[in-house]
C-alpha cells in the first residue's frame, strides 16, 4: 500500500527542499545535499538554521613527544579536523503518513539514519545505525554527529551531571583553575550521559539533544553540539585494559550499533518542560508484552 | 518461580568502573552482557505475570506473554509470525504519556483496537533497508525475510496505568493486503 516516486534520483538538476510538519514542528531537509536544513518551532515561533551530518576524528596512536595513543579510557584524535563520512549528496527516501512521517538517510554504507516526526510532539528522533567501522586506515575512527546551528552561543553548552544537574561548561575554560589546552578536540569534550543543550540569549533559543545512552559530547564553535556516537580504534591506551578498543561483535565483522537521539528547539525558559517528557521516557521506558489472539476483537472486548 | 534478583545481582557486578566506563576487556564486556541478558530474562517472565494479573480475567494464560527484547533491530517473533496479537502496555511513571512501537510483521495491512473495540490510527511501512541488513545478520536471510513491513500506532497510558490493543491483519477475499490508510513513499535520491 506504498508508493515510490523516483524524481530523478541520479540527475544534478536542483531539487525542492523536503519538509516534514506536524502540530508543533517544521523539520527541513536540503532537497540538494540530503542533509538537515532547519528547525521552526511553531507553537513558539522561533527557526534556526541546523545542518548535522556525520564526520570521524583520526585516532592518535601517540606522538614522539607524548606517547598516549587514543583508546578505551582516552579520547586522542591525531588532528582537529574531522573527516566527512560523505561528503557527497546522500541517498534520501521520505515517508508520510498520519502517524508519523519519517526521512531515511543513507549516508554510506556503514552510516544510516531515520529522522522521524510523530504526529503530536514537539521533538524530532534520529535513528541512527553506524558500522561496522571500516579497517581502510592505520589509526581508528572516532565517529561523531554533529549539529551546527545559528545560535550565538558564546562558546558556552551545557551537559548533564549523570542525568541530574546541568552544568554549565565554556569552551577551553575551567572554573577552578587556569587550563592550559593541549588537547583542543578532546580538552572540551565532557559527558553526556542524558542530554546536552546550547543557548542562544539573544535570540532566545535553545537546541537540546537527548541521547539514549552515554557517550562524550562537546561544542567547539558557536552554536555546534557533537556526540561521540561509535569508536574502532587499533592501538592500546596503555590505561590498563590491555587491549585496543577493536570490537568485532558476535559476527566478526565490527560492531554496529543503533540509537536515538531527540532534539528539540524551543525558548530556553520552556525548554526543561519541552524536554523532561522525552527524558522520562528513555530512563523510564514502558514495559510490553504481547500475546497471540484466538478470537475475533468484539468478542473478546 | 521468576524473581528480579538475578538482574539485581548483575547490575552489582556492572557497577565495577569497567562496567561503567566500557574500559574492561573484551571477554569481560561479553560476560557483563551474559549476567544482564539472563537477569533480563528472568525479570520477563516476572513482568509478563504481573500484566497476566493485571488484565485478563480470561483469555491468553499469562505464560503466553512474550516480550520482545530486540525491537530496536525490528526483531519480534510474535508480531512477525501471528496475523492477530495482544498487546499489553504499562507505564511505570505517574503521569500520563504516549509511547509509539514499531513492530515487524509480514503483512502490508493492518487494523488496531484500542480496549474499546474502536479502531485507533495506524501505518504501516516498508522495512528501511538497513534495518532488514540488521535482521539478516541476526537471524539468517530465510528467517529475515518473514517480514517485510513496520506497524507502528500510538499507545496512550495513564500514569501507573496500563491499557490493551488488539492487531488484527485486514485483508481481501483473495488474501491481499487492504491498508485503511496508505502512507506516501518518495525516493529523492538513490
Amino acid at each position: 500500500a506504498e508508493e515510490f516516486i523516483d524524481t530523478g534520483a541520479e540527475s544534478f538538476a536542483p531539487k525542492a527542499d523536503v519538509t516534514m510538519e506536524n502540530q508543533n514542528v517544521i523539520v527541513t531537509f536540503d532537497g540538494n545535499t540530503g542533509r538537515l536544513k532547519s528547525l521552526t518551532n511553531k507553537i513558539s515561533q522561533i527557526s534556526s538554521a541546523v545542518t548535522q551530518d556525520f564526520f570521524y576524528y583520526n585516532s592518535s596512536w601517540g606522538t614522539s613527544d607524548d606517547e598516549q595513543a587514543s583508546g578505551a579510557y582516552i579520547f586522542r584524535p591525531n588532528r582537529t579536523a574531522v573527516f566527512p563520512v560523505n561528503a557527497a549528496p546522500i541517498g534520501v527516501t521520505v515517508v508520510r503518513g498520519s502517524v508519523f512521517q519519517e526521512v531515511r538517510q543513507v549516508f554510506s554504507n556503514w552510516v544510516t539514519q531515520i529522522v522521524r516526526l510523530y504526529d503530536g510532539d514537539n521533538d524530532v528522533e534520529f535513528e541512527y545505525t553506524i558500522g561496522p567501522i571500516p579497517y581502510d586506515i592505520p589509526e581508528g575512527k572516532e565517529v561523531i554527529t554533529r549539529f551546527s546551528s545559528d545560535l550565538a552561543s558564546g562558546g558556552t553548552f551545557y551537559t548533564d551531571a549523570n542525568g541530574r544537574e546541568m552544568q554549565r561548561r565554556d569552551l577551553n575554560y575551567r572554573p577552578t583553575w587556569k587550563l592550559n589546552v593541549t588537547e583542543p578536540v578532546a580538552g572540551n569534550y565532557y559527558p553526556v550521559n542524558s542530554r546536552i543543550h546550547t543557548i542562544d540569549k539573544t535570540n532566545n533559543r535553545q537546541l537540546s539533544i537527548l541521547t539514549d545512552r552515554s557517550m562524550g559530547g562537546s561544542s567547539l564553535a558557536d552554536g555546534q553540539l557533537e556526540l561521540m556516537v561509535h569508536r574502532r580504534l587499533f592501538y592500546d591506551d596503555s590505561r590498563g585494559v590491555g587491549e585496543p578498543l577493536n570490537e568485532t561483535g558476535l559476527l566478526g565483522t565490527g560492531l554496529v550499533i543503533r540509537g536515538i537521539m531527540y532534539v528539540t528547539l524551543e525558548t530556553a525558559a520552556l525548554s526543561p518542560r519541552a524536554v523532561h517528557p522525552s527524558a522520562v521516557l528513555i530512563a523510564h521506558p514502558v514495559a510490553m508484552a504481547l500475546a497471540p489472539l484466538s478470537t475475533d476483537v468484539a468478542t473478546y472486548v | 518461580l521468576a524473581n528480579s534478583e538475578q538482574l539485581n545481582l548483575a547490575v552489582a557486578v556492572l557497577q565495577h568502573h569497567d562496567g561503567v566506563s566500557g574500559t574492561s576487556k573484551q571477554h569481560v564486556a561479553y560476560d557483563y552482557a551474559r549476567r544482564v541478558s539472563e537477569g533480563l530474562s528472568e525479570c520477563e517472565t516476572v513482568i509478563n505475570r504481573a500484566l497476566g494479573d493485571l488484565t485478563f480475567v480470561s483469555g491468553p494464560s499469562v505464560t503466553e506473554f512474550v516480550q520482545c527484547p530486540l525491537l530496536n533491530v525490528s526483531i519480534c517473533a510474535m508480531s512477525e509470525t501471528s496475523a492477530n496479537f495482544t498487546l499489553v502496555v504499562y507505564n511505570p511513571v505517574g503521569f500520563a504519556r504516549a509511547h509509539l512501537p514499531r513492530f515487524p510483521v509480514p503483512f502490508g495491512s493492518y487494523a488496531v483496537y484500542d480496549e474499546k473495540g474502536l479502531v485507533i490510527p495506524s501505518q504501516v511501512v516498508s522495512m528501511p533497508f538497513e534495518t532488514q541488513r540488521l535482521r539478516a545478520e541476526i537471524l539468517g536471510e530465510e528467517a529475515a525475510a518473514a517480514a517485510n513491513y513496520l506497524l507502528v500506532f500510538a499507545v496512550p497510558t495513564t500514569g501507573f496505568g496500563f491499557a490493551t490493543y488488539f492487531v488484527n491483519r485486514t485483508s481481501g477475499p483473495n488474501g491481499e493486503d487492504v491498508a485503511l490508510e496508505t502512507a506516501a513513499v518518495e525516493k529523492i535520491r538513490s
